[in-house]
């Protein structure tokens, strides 16, 4: 599946016998190219490849019956083994439990929000909605309605930058419907933003939330990098959901994310219906990264 | 040559690194320094790079004309990307000029998007033609423009969902709405905006061609960079379209909106 993916790259080494160093110099520019188009990091790229190359050069392809499969099954091992080698779930355990979802404006943070109730509905939870961005026009309103769609509970936040009564009201508002999963939406914000990381750092002080999801534009470029730096570094990072993965970008970041922050994806958001989530699959992703 | 070993010396794989550090991309990027290469170049290659850059991207640069009234303007765009907000940013702008100005919520698809858009008019003070949910956009974009002429405006705004460009049936209903505005008025949309996220990576060129392919798209608007994106994808569509950037969005509030400027954009590229 995931040769089929890197087609020509594989498809060329096929035709040789034995590699050479300067063939295998040769596949690798071009993997290299193929993954910098798919908006990985370059430092990440850098860094994995040189990790591919060393193992590429060594035995295990030299002294192989079928080196080009052999590097083929380096390639995909090395991916795999920075994306993740099975699914993560995000426990749906059974204590209480609150989730805030975080990052870039516009990322579709709101949207998962109602997306992961959903979810989390269908394993036998009882969510709670809690809408906390004071600045966008009809952030609440957007909640509310997405809220009503699924039959999930929603407080009635109205704006207030009075976090600390506003969470603990919020709480108190869960707990009276019998809620035992409180997923709070934050507002969008980007990372050198002092001023909305101190808000953000306040919330989380707060809300004590047990799992921080960075929602992550599918599509980011660079900075998806520095962005997820950015947020670990103010109030840390438990997991990642990558939205938008229903249309024709690569998704890098998610690999960029990975080598780095090395916290589990837990999900990509594959529409704008509120049933489009799916579990992230690493292999999949591989397949798709590597064009 | 090789991928771990170094190119001509460090000065190259720096430059290198600095552009596909912005989003440049893999290909643009050979494609610019082979360029400066060619040009037997004198002085640091980093100056000679920005002056390439800061000229292509100079041909981008446009003011806005209003050639009729009430001028219609379409912005377009995948989710989340800016549109409503810069729709708000624009409408001020033109409110500064004396300009009288009218949006069209025909974004009737996403939960909150009409009441999004209604909360920036009733700041702005302007009026807002809305429908309600899962009514045909094209419809409100017509009574639009049709409410624009019969009140004299000067300016029409018109919102649209974000949509992703690999949806064929999304794109057509764009397509309807530029096809229906012009029924109320021959010349309308006079503009299709693109919005932009400066925060996208390579995928922004995919959108631009499946946007202009479908639309004929007349200018862009690049959001978002006020964060740590520099926006450099933009350098790739320059690359293959020549398409005007109006304004770059730089903040969320009314004021956060600025002409687009070659100079300023190449200034804080390798900042
Ligand atoms: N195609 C697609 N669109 C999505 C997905 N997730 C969210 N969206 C859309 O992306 C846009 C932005 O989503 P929001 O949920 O408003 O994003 P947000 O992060 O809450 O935005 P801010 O609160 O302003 O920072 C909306 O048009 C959503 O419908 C997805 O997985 N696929
Ligand atoms: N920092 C920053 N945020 C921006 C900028 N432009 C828009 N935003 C924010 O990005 C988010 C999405 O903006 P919207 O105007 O809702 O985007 P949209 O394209 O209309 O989204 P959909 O209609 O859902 O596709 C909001 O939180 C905006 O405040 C900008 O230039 N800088
Ligand atoms: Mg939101
Ligand atoms: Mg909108």
């Amino acid at each position: 599946k995931l040769t089929e993916g890197f087609g020509s790259v594989f498809g060329r080494l096929r035709g040789y016998g034995k590699l050479s160093e300067r063939t295998i110099d040769e596949a690798l520019v071009e993997i290299r190219r193929n993954l910098l188009e798919a908006d990985v990091h370059y430092s990440v790229v850098k860094d994995w490849l040189a990790s591919v190359r060393e193992r590429a050069i060594g035995k295990e392809v030299g002294e192989s019956f079928t080196p080009a499969e052999q590097f083929i099954k380096i390639v995909y091992e090395e991916l795999i083994s920075v994306l993740g080698k099975e699914p993560v779930e995000l426990e749906p355990g059974s204590g209480r439990k609150t989730i805030l979802l975080v990052g870039l404006q516009g990322s579709g943070k709101t949207t998962t929000t109602a997306k992961l109730a959903r979810y989390l509905q269908k394993k036998g939870r009882h969510p709670y909605l809690v809408p906390i961005d004071p600045r966008r026009p009809a952030a609440t309103e957007q909640l509310q309605v997405l809220g009503k769609k699924i039959n999930v509970p929603v407080f009635p936040y109205d704006g207030s930058l009075k976090f600390k009564k506003v969470c603990r009201q919020a709480l108190e508002e869960a707990e009276g419907e019998g809620a035992d999963v409180v997923l709070v939406d934050s507002a969008g914000r980007m990372e050198i933003d002092s001023h909305l990381i101190e808000e953000l750092q306040e919330i989380c002080r707060a809300i004590q939330p047990q799992e921080v999801l960075l929602v992550l534009d599918g599509m980011t470029g660079q900075v998806a990098l520095s962005v997820a730096k950015g947020f670990r570094e103010a109030i840390g990072i438990t997991g990642i959901v990558l939205t938008k993965m229903d249309g024709d970008a690569r998704g890098g970041a998610a690999l960029s994310l990975r080598a780095t922050l090395e916290k589990p994806i837990y999900f990509m958001g594959v529409g704008e219906k509120v049933e489009e989530l799916e579990v992230f699959y690493p292999d999949r992703l591989a397949s798709r990264i590597l064009g | 040559k090789g991928v771990v070993s170094k190119g001509k010396g460090t000065t190259l794989e720096s430059v290198r690194e600095a552009l596909l550090a912005v989003d440049v991309g893999p290909q643009v990027t050979e494609q610019l320094l082979s360029r400066l290469q060619e040009q037997n170049h004198r002085g640091p290659l980093l100056e000679k790079l920005r002056e390439a850059i800061r000229s292509d991207l100079k041909k981008l640069e446009r003011a806005v004309s209003v050639r009729e009234k009430p001028f219609v303007i379409l912005f377009v765009g995948v989710n989340g990307v800016g549109k409503t907000t810069t729709i708000a940013k624009v409408a001020h702008g033109f409110q500064k000029e004396g300009r009288s100005v009218l949006l069209a919520a025909a974004d009737t698809f996403r939960a909150g998007a009409t009441g999004q858009l209604k909360t920036w008019a009733d700041r702005l003070q302007i009026p807002c033609v809305m429908g309600q949910e899962g009514a045909d956009p094209a419809s409100i974009a017509f009574q639009a423009i049709e409410s624009a002429k019969a009140k004299g405006m000067d300016v029409v705004l018109i919102d649209s969902a974000g949509r992703l460009h690999t949806e064929a049936p999304l794109m057509d209903q764009l397509k309807k709405i530029q096809r229906v505005s012009a029924k109320a008025l021959p010349q309308a949309p006079h503009e299709t905006w693109l919005v932009l996220d400066g925060t996208l990576g390579i995928n922004t060129v995919e959108q631009v061609r499946q946007f202009q392919k479908a639309l004929s798209v007349s200018g862009l608007v690049i959001t978002k960079l006020d964060g740590s994106a520099k926006g450099g994808s933009l350098i790739a569509v320059a690359q293959s379209f020549q398409i005007p950037v109006y304004f770059v969005g730089i903040g969320e509030t009314l004021e956060a909106l600025i002409p687009f400027s070659s100079e300023e954009f190449v200034r804080s590229l390798f900042l």
